[in-house]
C-alpha cells in the first residue's frame, strides 16, 4: 500500500519575482506548510483522503494570502462570487457550489451538497439556502474582502481587464506601454 | 484560488478546489473550479486533480479529467498526462495555470506553465515541501 500523501495549491499566475519580498514569500512558505501539516495529521491518523482535502481547503479559505474564501478577488461590480467543489474518488460522488458570497467556507457547503443533497452543483441563493438548511451561519460578504483585493480590482478596472489570482501586482517598467 | 488532493492509508483519493475568480469579473461568471472534471476531480482507479488558472480554458478542455483519461486509456504515467495537459494542450488554447495530482501509488505532480504557482505537499510523517516558483 502507497504511503499517504496530501498535495496543495494556493493558486497560479504571472506572479512575478522581483514583486515578492523576502517577507512576503516567508509569509507564504508558512501559510502553505501549515496547511499541509493539518492535512498530514489527518492522514497520519487514519483519517479519509476526503477530510485531508476539505480542511486543507477550508484552511486556506481562511487565509487571506490566498483567493478563496477570506481574500477572494472582487467581481467588476465590487462583490464577491466564491465557487468550491469537492470530490470522493472513492465512490464517484462530487458535490459543489457556485456563486455564493455569504458561507463563509464554500467548501464546507460543496461537501454538504455532495453528502445531503441529490445533486452535484447548486448556484447562488439556492446553494446558500440548502447550507442554511443544513446549519451552516450565514456571514456578510464584507468578510472576503481585503484591501490589497481592493487595489488589485482597481487597477484591473483601470487597464480593462479581468486578471488571474497573481498577475494583479503594480506594473514594472517592463510593462508600461505608451 | 486553492485545492487539495490527497491519498490515504487506504487507498482512496479525494480531490477539492475553491476560488473567487478572476479579479474584475463578470458578475456571474463561474470559471472550472467547481465543475468536476474540469477544475476539479478524482476517480477510485488512477488520480485525483486540482486545477488553478485560465478557468475558462480548464471548462473546454475538461484538464482535470484529460489527465485521468491520458492515464487509464492511454498509459501515460502521471508525470507523462500532467505534463501533457499543463504544458502542451492548455498552453495549445491560451490557457496559463498548473494543477496538482496525486496517483494510487502515491506519485505526486505539480507542474504549471506560470511563473509561479503556490504549491506544496506532504507525506504523512515527512516534513512539508513547499515550492512557489521554478526551483
Amino acid at each position: 500500500m502507497a504511503k499517504a500523501v496530501i498535495a496543495i495549491h494556493g493558486g497560479a499566475g504571472a506572479l512575478a519575482r522581483a514583486q515578492m519580498s523576502a517577507e512576503q514569500e516567508q509569509r507564504y512558505i508558512e501559510a502553505l506548510s501549515g496547511v499541509i501539516e493539518a492535512g498530514q495529521t489527518i492522514l497520519a491518523q487514519g483519517g479519509s483522503a476526503l477530510d485531508a482535502v476539505t480542511e486543507a481547503v477550508r484552511l486556506l479559505e481562511e487565509c487571506p494570502l490566498f483567493n478563496a474564501g477570506i481574500g477572494a478577488v472582487f467581481t467588476r461590480a465590487g462583490t464577491h462570487e466564491l465557487d468550491a467543489c469537492v470530490m470522493d474518488g472513492n465512490t464517484l460522488k462530487a458535490g459543489a457550489v457556485a456563486g455564493v458570497s455569504r458561507l463563509r467556507n464554500p467548501i464546507l457547503a460543496a461537501r454538504l451538497v455532495m453528502e445531503q443533497s441529490p445533486h452535484v452543483l447548486l448556484t447562488g441563493e439556492g446553494a446558500e439556502q440548502f447550507a442554511f438548511e443544513h446549519g451552516v451561519e450565514p456571514v456578510s460578504p464584507s468578510l472576503f474582502s481585503t484591501p490589497e483585493r481592493r487595489e488589485q480590482l482597481a487597477r484591473a478596472r483601470q487597464q480593462g481587464e479581468t486578471r488571474l489570482d497573481h498577475d494583479s501586482g503594480p506594473l514594472d517598467e517592463d510593462q508600461k506601454f505608451g | 484560488t486553492v485545492g487539495a488532493v490527497a491519498l490515504d492509508e487506504h487507498g482512496n483519493l479525494a480531490a477539492a478546489t475553491s476560488t473567487g475568480g478572476m479579479t474584475n469579473k463578470l458578475p456571474g461568471r463561474v470559471g472550472d473550479s467547481p465543475l468536476p472534471g474540469a477544475g476539479c476531480y478524482a476517480n477510485d482507479a488512477s488520480v485525483a486533480v486540482s486545477a488553478t488558472g485560465t478557468g475558462e480554458v480548464f471548462i473546454r478542455t475538461l484538464a482535470a479529467y484529460d489527465i485521468a483519461a491520458l492515464m487509464d486509456y492511454a498509459g501515460l504515467s502521471l508525470q507523462q498526462a500532467s505534463e501533457r495537459v499543463v504544458m502542451e494542450k492548455l498552453p495549445a488554447l491560451g490557457g496559463s495555470g498548473g494543477i496538482i495530482a496525486v496517483d494510487r501509488e502515491g506519485n505526486v505532480a505539480m507542474p504549471f506553465n506560470s511563473e509561479g504557482m503556490y504549491r506544496g505537499f506532504g507525506y504523512a510523517g515527512d516534513a512539508p515541501c513547499v515550492g512557489i516558483y521554478r526551483e
